[in-house]
């Protein structure tokens, strides 16, 4: 399974939009 | 050229401008290149770029901006980001014993360039969503790092926010809050906010309200809004 890439990209993309801190 | 190619050049221990030339080529094809080439570069490709890095750390820091050392050292970083953006490198990356505490002692605020880069992949870490909290190895790191010199562990974070380069203002809060939003207990983010404060954060975050720009913007809301819910939870 580690054929997925641009996961580093998604992850920084998140943080920077906000989206990775909001509640769940 | 391949990635086997990139492993036998490195092992030549090249030094200075031949460094930087073949971290600079190696990037680039670390980032266009499929997984499987990455996959090829491998573990023995990671140990050598973090082997780099750790002798390029431990050299003397003089005339730091200057040297060709400190360019090779923003190089790996990004060869680094590259490496980590399959699931095959993030886990290697991940299962490396040094790994996360070079990328820690990357975040020098005498660095501010290179500093961006590693408190960015440093917060991509922490809000990695796995049993192992990559969140507390990364403050394991951080605390580690305070206590070999000896200076309160969020000082180097503090210091970055004191430098006039935004994207480092931006990259170290962004760290501030990844660090925060993943402690699972109320006591611990009260507890890591309160420090950061009494550290100095209080009046940084005064100043830096004022500057206008969408990233820090995005990042003082995550934080207020964090630190109202937890004072409302208290």
């Amino acid at each position: 399974d580690g054929d997925e890439t641009g996961i580093m990209d998604d992850l920084l993309e998140a943080l920077q939009s906000g989206a990775a801190f909001r509640r769940k | 050229r391949s990635a086997v190619m990139y492993i036998q050049e490195l092992k030549t221990e090249p030094r200075d401008a031949q460094l930087l030339s073949c971290l600079e080529s190696l990037r680039v094809s670390l980032n266009n290149n499929p997984v499987s080439w990455v996959q090829t570069f491998g573990e023995e490709g990671l140990v050598l770029l973090l082997s780099f890095l750790k002798k390029l750390q431990e050299e003397k820091e003089e005339y730091v901006n200057l040297s060709v050392g400190v360019k090779c050292q923003h190089e790996i970083i990004r060869c680094l980001k590259a490496f980590m953006n399959n699931k095959y490198g993030l886990k290697a990356m991940l299962a490396s014993p040094d790994g996360i505490s070079l990328l820690v002692r990357a975040a020098n605020p005498r660095i501010p360039h290179m500093m961006v880069d590693a408190v960015r992949l440093l917060s991509a870490i922490c809000i990695l969503e796995h049993a192992d909290n990559f969140h507390e190895r990364v403050l394991e790191s951080i605390t580690e790092l305070g206590e070999e010199r000896e200076v309160e562990r969020f000082q180097p974070l503090l210091s970055g926010m004191q430098k006039s380069n935004i994207p480092l203002k931006g990259g170290c809060m962004q760290l501030i809050n990844a660090l925060i939003s993943r402690g699972e207990e109320l006591d611990f983010r009260v507890h890591i906010r309160s420090e950061l404060m009494r550290l100095g954060l209080r009046d940084l975050l005064a100043e830096v309200r004022n500057i206008e720009n969408e990233e820090l913007r995005v990042q003082l809301q995550v934080f207020d809004e964090q630190a109202e819910e937890d004072s409302e939870d208290l």
